[in-house]
């Protein structure tokens, strides 16, 4: 049954149908576009979806204007590091997260715009070696950042208006944590994996390393994405980036992996396999979908737990795809390209 | 995924982990 299971299930012709595109934006200033995302607003008693945008040394915040039309309402200069990501916070209000650094991240930065007395600001969370970062629900950010000796996980609490309001220290495992994960559903419960190809739990409460969980080596550089805790066994979205192709499963995207945490055993529950003929990739999971941008230039996009691709976005006569990202609550998907185009699909 | 795969399963996994770990 377990051999039925991991056979791959892609359709002949995924059906594009299932993203719609809802509006474009375009930020013509922006000479190469480095991430995009959104945000929760709430201005003037009104909350609203907007979207974050980034380019190296700029991070600008879009209003919806009307239904398929956006206007930049502000823009933060970082001239000083480049910025690498955003850096997203789920729930959180008024507040764009970006990591900045050259090759590695070296700092974390909360960005603050008020319209209602135009002041705006950023204010400084986090400095080091950052070799992850995640945003939680409850305004909490953990980062696991190294030195020569050791390395450091922390728990940050931001305030509402962009300050840290409390620390605290995870015991971090001894080789280095790669990414990071929420649980959905379990508040106090982190997942992680480490570059010894491990997924690792904590208790974000207490600060404790829970367990260790061998991933295996066929999949070398696994990235987790996402984590269910359902009837006893914690279910991981992990990526793939380093597999290689296999006759039996293709080449992974994503895999669903079942860890029992009593007792450190896993099994792999469902493949996501590259389209036929494609290579590459870069994920973004939300709830139960996957997408990831090609190298070709396309998005591909999997339901993880049918292990289905149900639809690609080919490049464009006007570019290639380079960014694919999830917007927060479900409000459809963010494809944008270099030169600073953004689409929004609903799926 | 059947007990046979895994090994027991512990619907209170966190709690008896969290009970287990070094503080």
């Amino acid at each position: 049954a377990v051999a039925e299971q991991l056979t791959p299930v892609l359709l002949d012709g995924p059906r594009e149908e299932s993203l719609q595109l809802v509006s474009e934006l375009k930020d013509s200033s922006c000479s190469c576009a480095v991430d995009v995302g959104t945000v929760w607003w709430e201005a003037a008693g009104r909350r609203e979806l907007r979207v974050v945008t980034a380019s190296e040394s700029t991070v600008s915040l879009w209003e919806p204007l009307a239904p398929d039309c956006w206007g930049k309402v502000y823009t933060w200069h970082l001239r000083e590091v480049p910025v690498i990501q955003i850096v997203p916070l789920p729930d959180t209000c008024n507040l764009v997260c970006v990591a900045l650094g050259e090759l590695e991240i070296g700092e974390i930065r909360l960005l603050l715009h008020s319209s209602e007395t135009d002041s705006s600001k950023h204010s400084l969370v986090k400095t080091g070696n950052i070799k992850a970062v995640v945003g939680l629900k409850d305004r909490r950010l953990v980062s696991s950042s190294r030195t020569m000796q050791e390395q450091q996980v922390e728990m940050v609490l931001l305030s509402e208006t962009g300050g840290s309001k409390d620390r605290q220290s995870l015991m971090p495992p001894e080789e280095t944590v790669t990414a990071f994960a929420e649980v959905e559903g379990m508040r106090e419960a982190l997942v992680g994996t480490t570059a010894g190809n491990s997924v690792v739990v904590w208790n974000l409460k207490t600060g404790q390393l829970l367990k260790k969980m061998h991933v295996g080596y066929s999949y070398p550089a696994s990235i987790c994405h996402r984590a269910y805790s359902d009837s006893g066994l914690l279910f991981v979205v992990l990526s793939h980036p380093l597999a290689k192709k296999s006759e039996s499963c293709g080449s992974p995207a994503f895999r669903v992996v079942a860890f029992n945490p009593h007792t450190g055993q896993s099994t792999g529950v469902m493949f996501s396999c590259l389209p036929l003929s494609c290579a590459g990739r870069q994920g973004d999971v939300w709830d139960t979908a996957g997408a990831a941008v090609l190298t070709s230039g396309a998005v591909a996009v999997w339901d993880l737990l049918q292990g289905r691709c149900v639809a690609v976005l080919p490049p464009g006569p006007a570019g290639h795809w380079a960014l694919a990202r999830w917007a927060t609550s479900g409000a459809g998907l963010l494809a944008g390209r270099r030169d600073g185009t953004v689409h929004l699909y609903r799926y | 995924c059947s007990e046979s795969d895994l090994g027991p399963i512990s619907l209170n996994w966190f709690e008896e982990l969290t009970a287990e770990a070094p503080p």
